[in-house]
């Protein structure tokens, strides 16, 4: 099988992106909102809002030093919206 | 932070298993320490207690542990997590037993590690402020230094406040390290204009050698955007002084971080395996810097701005007698003074010998 080690990193780092913006930066719906609006925040806004919070370009693209903030060890508590 | 907090000042732990990574009284200790830190700038006391159900829950686990609703992710990623005051699993912190837990530098410390979590127990959230324990991502902080900033102070104070004692309810600055004391080593030192800054955790204290005074800042007071725990520190010859910590620095003119920075060190000419630096310092005399990365040395030339042909070498060659890692150096009157842990040399570069040792604190008029 043609192997593309280049596409399969970069596939492999943006389901790294994914997984950490749904897990830190996501505000999950409040049970007590009346008809849960979805959040609806798309990928990018919310790469923009986890840029804006490291000090970091805000471009909304996984650019270098995004992954290197995204990679390293952290506490597993959102960094947006109630943690409860 | 989230508010109302816990609706009372004494609250009792317990901690439900031990990580076999450590010593079970290591880990009671990491955990008193932890909760220390915050009743040192609070009124809250916080009691230990062995059955039943405690306010403060503590367990190890991995991947879906318990009934927790947030699940572990292996090795790295994910350290621990924990929730805010309440019933329930309000207030209570899990630690992922996937990681490697100590109690100094290697792996990740408990200590601090749980210091953080139990800001999240007694209701904060986290900080943007790089230099606050509650800063989302892990950063090792030498453990005689106190881990709280201002930032968390002032958080946990709004909705706490301040410990009965405390005289003027201001937030509790961290004492800083014993300077005198007989193992005080430096993080980085370097002359600034007429002056000697010496650099150690959030703290710089200021020399001025012609008339022997001493003065301590807080890193912070002077350029709010650096991190703490800076790893080697030099001034060029265009009074600029260049900050370093792990692969980056920074570059400050007077007290004005430079636009565009940080930048990473590769940037200078060295290879990406180079992570970190331990020490640096421009030699007025020639113009070149000279870098100190373990029991090496790379020189750069400040005018041509670019990394001398034929380093790195082993410093001890080119520095006689300067055998063991650099933690700092800087040039006083043509000579080197090199730093490792509570000792000094004092370095003749033209004579290629050392002419003295001291201890570390010599400068500070202990």
């Amino acid at each position: 099988l043609p192997i593309h080690p280049e596409k399969d990193r970069k596939e492999n780092d943006e389901k790294i992106v994914q997984d950490y913006l749904n897990k830190f930066y996501t505000v999950e719906p409040d049970p007590n909102q009346l008809g849960w609006k979805i959040n609806a925040e798309s990928t990018a806004e919310k790469l923009q809002k986890m840029q804006q919070y490291f000090g970091l370009k805000v471009t909304g693209k996984a650019d270098t030093e995004t992954l290197e903030i995204v990679k390293k060890p952290r506490c597993g508590v959102p960094d947006v919206g109630l943690y409860g | 932070f989230t508010l109302p907090g816990w609706k009372k000042n004494k609250l009792t732990y317990r901690i439900l298993n031990y990580t076999p990574d450590m010593r079970k009284e290591d880990v009671d200790k990491a955990i008193q320490k932890a909760f220390k830190v915050w009743s040192t700038v609070t009124p809250l006391i916080f009691i230990p207690i062995h059955e039943g159900i405690a306010d403060i829950m503590i367990a190890f686990g991995t991947k879906a542990h318990g009934h927790c609703p947030r699940y572990f992710d292996g090795p790295l990623g994910v350290l621990a997590h924990a929730f805010p005051p309440g019933n329930g699993f309000g207030g209570d912190v899990h630690f992922d037993e996937d990681e490697d837990w100590t109690t100094g530098s290697a792996g990740f410390n408990l200590f601090l590690v749980a210091a953080h979590e139990f800001g999240h127990a007694l209701g904060l959230s986290h900080s943007n402020d790089q230099r606050a324990l509650m800063f989302p991502n892990y950063a090792y902080v030498s453990p005689s230094e106190f881990p709280l900033s201002p930032d968390d102070i002032s958080g946990i104070q709004s909705i706490y406040g301040a410990p009965p004692n405390a005289p003027d309810k201001r937030p509790v600055i961290p004492i800083s390290p014993k300077i005198c004391g007989s193992q005080m080593s430096f993080d980085a030192i370097t002359t600034f204009r007429r002056e000697i800054f010496f650099l150690k955790g959030r703290h710089l204290w200021r020399v001025y050698p012609d008339n022997s005074e001493v003065e301590r800042e807080l890193i912070s007071t002077f350029w709010p955007t650096l991190p703490h725990g800076i790893e080697a520190v030099y001034e060029n010859s265009k009074d600029q002084i260049l900050f370093f910590k792990g692969n980056k620095f920074w570059i400050i003119r007077g007290y004005q971080v430079l636009l565009g920075y940080p930048k990473n060190i590769n940037t200078l000419g060295f290879p990406k395996g180079i992570k970190k630096i331990d020490a640096a310092v421009c030699n007025t005399n020639t113009g070149k810097t000279d870098f100190f990365i373990g029991d090496k040395y790379w020189r750069f030339d400040e005018n041509s701005q670019s990394m001398e042909k034929g380093y790195p070498r082993q410093t001890v060659n080119d520095f006689p007698g300067i055998s063991q890692k650099v933690d700092a150096v800087f040039q006083q009157k043509g000579l080197f003074y090199f730093f490792h842990g509570s000792k000094q040399w004092e370095f003749d570069p033209t004579a290629k010998k050392v002419i003295r040792e001291m201890k570390s604190n010599s400068w500070l008029n202990c």
